[in-house]
């Protein structure tokens, strides 16, 4: 029942790079899927990291942000802050 | 910069290593870049280093050249489609790491000379992840994700928030991949200060920058009707000519106001008909807007007395004086009918004190991980002429534009050490990050926190001497493996560490009852239970660099009422980069609760001096 203002940015921090040819993209595609309820993940995925570690962003609800944080593969879970120049 | 790097030994003079100077890279996440700026320009640079992987992505209307070799953006918001510079903060901060020469540079007159970089030759590549709200952690995980995979040699981050777990802390995270591949990343302590416990540049893989005062003071005075001068603070551009006005007192000239409000010569608080050409005398900083806007000539504003020689960028005739003056100056009023006064315009002098711990950098204790010291260093962070964006505004209030600008924060003092870092790495090309950062902290020249009195929580390992980073004689290294036990005794699960690293990592027992203050960190801090006898223990190894048959005798250096043992005494080197350890012990009767214990171990040679500062805390 989560509408589109509950979804917040949070970071799916996954570290180091997989050994091997892997489609992070896809990945992280299939990780989002799975936690969100029907409907398409594409408007939801804000980043995708994959050059030097591994990660995405996405619009998550507190639901969703919960069932990715227990998945073994997740190092951590957290909200995207905003942090300033000093 | 056309002062700080002559004040930090950095002369122009300086020996170099140009052509491995023209190959390093530093990487600078920011608010972009002003990429025609004279800091920029590439006459007379080749092509890009071959290692280089990055892009030209800087949007429409940005070119990139051989000097600024790279540049991208980010927006979480997808407002922002440029990597150039609207806000002036990323040029101010490019320019100052790795800037070339830029005869006359000055502010209005002020600070005149040649700004420049601590690597010249170097290159610059560009990753714009703030924007006018703030630096979104997605984009700086972005541009950490780009900047690390595009070869950049180091990072300089002059951005930061409050201390936050490793884990979830997109610096912490970038940086950490990026010491994986042998990239240092520089990072601003924070502005937060001087409570104890701000800074939020915590993790150990990082280097964490204070900012300091310089030798060049800027100064306002003020010359009374009775001919004595009051020393002010503020750059300000302004000449009234020789002419005296009259002065007033805000709160005697109040407005349509509330009573309360017009002693701070707040917001619409003062009668315009009253302050209409002359000086008002104002407690709050906003007073410089509200006389300005009632007409005055000028104004006199009240500053926090520890705040310290910090003078800020004013549009019209302002200076900012301490309490005691502030105080003479009603004084003066009160003795004369006709009181009168001139603010002059804002020259430099040489300040002896220097260089000072800013009030505003962030302090340690480590709130995240108190057994590592942070800020590491301490370099110039206040009132630092560079290159700035001429779009940009030169304050929130002051809507002028100019090629350079002088600011302060601990964003300022960041670069210095990046220079530094790029320009030690010239000689030493294949150091890691860890030894690189060593030499750095370890060649520090000792400093004193006479404002807040804390110590190395204040300023690190003290003030950045480039000279003598590059010959350290012992470095202190450490490397991924190192941090992953340190994580593990702190709680970090193996399986966590296997996806943080990629490797088949796992928590033995003996990691898992070690101690973070064990990381073969390049200084020792510790906490401690206050007004009981304590004995702390910290294992350090050292590797030599300096000559290959060398004996290094330790000398202690404490004032702070503690034994301090170091075990072996002598540390003999037949070759280089052979390693020795040691084990230093702190112990004593007890001391009262948030005392701070200040000491330092340094190894000798009778040619190299390698200091490693101890500070302790006592808790409740």
């Amino acid at each position: 029942g989560a509408t589109e203002e509950d979804r917040k940015v949070y970071i799916v921090y996954l570290g180091s790079l997989p050994q091997g040819e892997y489609s992070l993209s896809s990945l992280h595609q299939n990780m989002l899927q799975e936690v969100v309820d029907g409907g398409s993940v594409e408007n939801l995925m804000v980043r995708s990291y994959k050059r030097s570690f591994n990660g995405f962003a996405a619009k998550l609800t507190e639901n969703e942000m919960q069932k990715l944080a227990t998945k073994k593969e997740v190092v951590s879970v957290f909200p995207s802050r905003t942090l300033q120049l000093q | 910069t056309t002062n700080s790097w002559d004040f930090i030994g950095l002369k122009e003079s300086v020996k170099r290593n140009p052509s491995v100077e023209s190959d390093v890279i530093v990487g600078v996440l920011d608010s972009g870049i002003w990429p025609e700026s004279e800091s920029f320009s590439d006459e007379g640079f080749g092509p890009a280093p071959k290692k280089w992987k990055g892009v030209c992505k800087g949007g429409r209307n940005f070119t990139c050249n051989k000097k600024l070799i790279g540049a991208r953006f980010y927006s979480l918001n997808e407002l922002e489609e440029t990597a150039r510079d609207t806000n002036g903060h990323g040029t101010h901060t490019a320019s100052t790491a790795a800037g070339i020469d830029a005869k006359d540079a000055n502010f209005f007159g002020l600070g005149k000379g040649t700004a420049r970089g601590a690597v010249p030759s170097s290159r610059i590549a560009v990753y714009k992840v703030c924007s006018e709200f703030g630096c979104s952690g997605v984009d700086i995980l972005a541009g950490f994700d780009d900047a690390i995979a595009d070869g950049v040699d180091l990072l300089s981050l002059s951005l930061g928030g409050d201390p936050t777990d490793f884990s979830q802390d997109p610096v912490s995270i970038g940086s950490f991949h990026a010491m994986a591949k042998g990239i240092l990343t520089l990072n601003a302590a924070g502005n937060s200060g001087p409570d104890p416990g701000t800074t939020g540049s915590v993790a150990p893989w990082l280097m964490s920058v204070a900012a300091t005062t310089t030798d060049r003071l800027f100064v306002d005075r003020i010359v009374l009707g009775n001919e004595k001068d009051v020393m002010g603070f503020s750059i300000n551009g302004f000449s009234l000519n020789g002419e005296k006005f009259p002065l007033v007192v805000g709160n005697d000239v109040p407005g349509d106001c509330a009573q309360s409000d017009s002693l701070k010569c707040s917001g619409s608080c003062l009668n315009s008909s009253a302050v209409e050409g002359k000086i008002v005398l104002c407690e709050l900083s906003e007073g410089t807007i509200a006389a300005r806007q009632a007409g005055a000539v000028g104004s006199i504003i009240l500053k926090d007395t520890v705040s310290g020689p910090v003078s800020f960028v004013v549009s019209w005739p302002s200076s900012s004086v301490t309490s005691k003056d502030y105080h003479r100056i009603i004084s003066y009023i009160n003795s004369t009918k006709n009181p009168q006064a001139e603010i002059l315009k804002t020259e430099s002098i040489k300040d002896s004190d220097a260089p000072v711990v800013a009030f505003f950098s962030s302090r340690g204790p480590n709130t995240i991980l108190p057994e590592i010291l942070k800020p590491d260093i301490s370099a110039p962070g206040v009132n630092i002429l560079a290159a700035y964006s001429p779009i940009a505004s030169l304050t929130r209030e002051d809507k002028r534009h100019a090629k350079f600008n002088i600011i302060s924060g601990t964003s300022m003092a960041c670069p210095h050490v990046a220079g530094v870092v790029a320009y030690v790495k010239t000689f030493h090309p294949t150091w890691s990050p860890s030894a690189i950062k060593s030499a750095i902290m370890t060649t520090a020249r000792p400093m004193n926190d006479s404002i807040t009195s804390q110590a190395e929580f204040a300023y690190g390992s003290g003030f950045v001497d480039p000279t003598n980073a590059l010959n350290p004689g012992l470095v202190y290294e450490t490397f991924e493996e190192d941090y992953i036990r340190m994580l593990c005794s702190i709680g970090y699960s193996s399986e966590k560490l296997r996806r943080l690293t990629g490797n088949n990592n796992t928590c033995l027992e003996a990691s898992k009852k070690a101690s973070p203050k064990d990381l073969n960190y390049p200084s020792m801090t510790s906490e401690v239970s206050a007004g009981t006898p304590f004995t702390i223990n910290f294992h350090r190894t050292v590797t030599n660099v300096g000559l290959p048959n060398s004996t290094y005798e330790v000398h202690v250096f404490s004032n702070s009422g503690v034994r301090i043992n170091t075990v072996p005494k002598v540390l003999s080197f037949k070759s280089l980069n052979e390693k020795k350890s040691f084990d230093v012990t702190v112990t004593s009767n007890g001391v009262a609760a948030n005392t701070i214990l200040s000491a330092s171990v340094v190894w000798s040679d009778g040619k190299h001096r390698v200091r490693s500062p101890i500070a302790l805390i006592a808790k409740e």
